[in-house]
């Protein structure tokens, strides 16, 4: 088990376990730069605050591969074939986008190679296709109702612009056809030109 | 309904309600969350107008009358299951925010987790009726996150067995706390407590600011609405300034620290039990990114199914914008995300009530763990879903920047998630304290338990791949 393994782009527990790796990495950057930095600051506090760039990297990075780490676990609990899939692609676009976002972090930890990140940012494009014709059914699977998501744009039924429209025609602006404005400052206003 | 919109869902190739179901906790739940829904949705009490079109004024009024309504209803319809009431709420108040909502989500669990037998006794029957409004006053003017520098004092005055709450400073003032404006009567305020002549930190007193009877400031109270802010117009965050206010031993929550009748301090049996409301809140927000990120999926990735822009080849119809590689790549992975967030606010709230059931057994030993990692986790998801939901906005062009695509009230109301119940970049740094601590200790040899157990792991686990 010591062996050195590689990280398979396409396997989702491969990516878990690079993340895992990351984050690892991240916490020892930080902790051994906490280290150098007592050395020579005057105190603790300065110590950690001269470090904190690289502590909250570190949390982020750990935060992150729980992240990836709790969706991954929770594609087990998935029977229904279809769902499975459809989660799974969201799940593997989820790790491989946060991968490009990041690279910097997988290649400093020698984690992928460069040649892996072009592979990467090809899958990735190949996940959005693949996910485009179940966008709108991932999205109602949420399952908001109208008067909740109170959006015209968001409407179930897709009728964007004759809501639009309506919605505009409420507005308080719209209760006079000519707003008083125009009898209280416009016309005294020309009356003087 | 629209055709595009129409044929996208016959494009699927999963069964849209299956998954709602795995979102909800399984099918009969989705039934009794939607059952919920319906009710409000059809009962003309909650019917308003649309609150974009009212002044500040007009949408507290209307919220206010909403929440008083939603209370009875509640009751009439006996839902009191935790769950469903959220259901029932978030209903009600749709994107916006409600001036009860403190009461609900801080003062009633901080009177349940920190008062004693006795305080329960006295308190929660007045909480729970609503004679009792509360809200819970911890930030100051010039006090934020950092709550040990908090300035607002508590002394004990053994002559009459009273605290005297003061504000010192104008930096002491309290300052924010939903509903402490004009909605609320009582409020949980952090102070220092001082007894016999010496400071013991911050502790929790419950502090009468409004009469009971005419809701006008008690003597010594100066209270009041701190103004508009970039959204929750509905919610009057106030401000309190105590003059020297005299409040009864008794108001301290003493379940965990105490002071004896004579100023005997008597310590509580873990620091971080004060903490105990933050990380319910904390892994409860988790769930709010969650839900603000899938909203905003839901209005860009539908909007863009209808919309229609550019050419994508000469000569033909311009084509949905969802068909756009750019547009894919702006939406899927934050669709994505959303989908991880609501999984991670499951796995919170599972892990939350796991632990604090033992800690009431008085086992504190996960507490630091659940602390560090609601605190990392707050962070990390809140600031994924702020810049989600602004590029969900823009990618609905123009019309995302209309009030009636809800996405800026959408933002305005999740973005100050990302600073109350502690600033992100202060949370991350807790997290890094215990990722540090861990660290150390595996260095050490300790084998660590939980989720930072991977930092016992040897790193050099995984190679690049030369391709």
């Amino acid at each position: 088990s010591s062996r050195p393994t590689v990280v398979s782009i396409n396997d989702l527990a491969s990516l878990v376990e690079a993340y895992k790796f990351r984050a690892a990495k991240l916490v020892e950057i930080a902790a051994k730069n906490l280290q150098a930095e007592l050395q020579h600051s005057k105190s603790n506090e300065d110590a950690w605050n001269n470090s904190s760039i690289d502590l909250v990297r570190a949390s982020d990075a750990h935060c992150h591969y729980v992240v990836v780490k709790l969706f991954a676990a929770k594609l087990s609990e998935i029977g229904d074939t279809a769902v499975h899939s459809v989660l799974s692609t969201l799940a593997l676009l989820y790790a491989l986008h946060g991968v490009t976002q990041n690279s910097g972090d997988f290649l400093q930890a020698g984690l992928l190679s460069v040649p892996q990140l072009a592979q990467i940012s090809q899958r990735l494009k190949g996940l959005l296709s693949e996910l485009r014709p179940n966008a709108v059914a991932l999205v109602d699977s949420f399952d908001y109702r109208d008067e909740m998501l109170n959006s015209v744009l968001g409407r179930y039924d897709g009728n964007v612009y004759e809501h639009m429209f309506e919605w505009a025609k409420r507005s308080p602006l719209n209760h006079t056809e000519v707003h008083e404005s125009q009898h209280k400052y416009l016309k005294p206003l020309q009356s003087k030109l | 309904m629209n055709p595009d919109i129409s044929r996208e869902r016959e494009n699927a190739s999963f069964n849209p309600e299956i998954l709602t179901n795995i979102l909800d906790g399984g099918a009969e739940k989705t039934r009794r969350r939607r059952e919920i829904e319906s009710l409000v949705i059809s009962d003309p009490d909650f019917q308003h107008e649309d609150l974009n079109f009212l002044s500040r004024s007009e949408r507290y009024d209307a919220a206010v009358r909403k929440s008083a309504q939603m209370i009875l209803k509640l009751r009439e319809y006996g839902i009191s299951d935790p769950e469903e009431i959220y259901s029932y709420k978030s209903v009600v108040k749709g994107v916006y925010q409600e001036p009860f909502g403190v009461h609900y989500v801080m003062f009633m669990p901080t009177l349940n987790s920190q008062c004693t037998a006795e305080q329960r006794k006295k308190w929660i029957p007045l909480a729970e009726s609503f004679h009792m409004l509360g809200t819970y006053a911890q930030t100051e003017l010039g006090h934020g996150t950092h709550i040990r520098a908090l300035e607002t004092t508590a002394t004990y005055d053994p002559s009459t067995q009273e605290f005297v709450l003061n504000s010192p400073t104008i930096s002491s003032i309290k300052w924010w706390p939903g509903g402490l404006g004009k909605t609320s009567n009582h409020a949980i305020v952090l102070a220092q407590l001082y007894t016999q002549g010496k400071c013991h930190g911050l502790h929790a007193f419950i502090t009468p600011i409004r009469c009971m009877k005419t809701h006008m400031p008690l003597p010594g109270v100066v209270v009041g609405d701190i103004g508009p802010k970039f959204g929750f117009d509905e919610v009057d965050n106030g401000y309190l300034k105590l003059e020297n206010v005299r409040i009864p031993r008794e108001n301290m929550l003493m379940k965990y620290a105490k002071v004896e009748p004579d100023g005997t301090y008597v310590k509580p049996p873990s620091d971080k039990l004060t903490y105990g409301t933050m990380v319910f809140i904390r892994s409860m927000i988790v769930g709010e990114s969650a839900r603000a990120l899938s909203k905003s999926c839901t209005i860009a990735i539908r909007y863009s199914a209808v919309r229609h822009q550019s050419e994508l080849r000469p000569g033909e119809p311009e084509p949905q914008i969802l068909d756009y590689q750019t547009q894919q790549y702006k939406l899927f992975p934050l669709l994505a995300t959303a989908y991880a967030f609501h999984f991670v606010g499951q796995y919170m709230s599972k892990t939350y009530h796991r632990i604090s059931g033992d800690i009431n057994q008085g086992d504190f030993s996960e507490l630091p763990e659940l602390h560090a990692l609601s605190a990392g986790l707050k962070a990390f998801t809140t600031w994924a879903a702020n810049t989600g939901i602004e590029v969900c906005r823009m990618s609905c062009g123009g019309h995302g920047y209309s009030r009636c695509s809800s996405l800026p009230d959408i933002y305005v109301t999740f973005t100050p998630t990302c600073t109350y119940e502690g600033e992100n970049t202060v949370m991350m740094l807790q997290t890094a304290r215990y990722l540090v601590k861990s660290y150390k200790q595996a260095r050490a040899g300790q084998q660590l338990t939980g989720i930072v157990s991977y930092l016992n792991e040897p790193q050099n686990r995984i190679q690049p791949h030369s391709v």
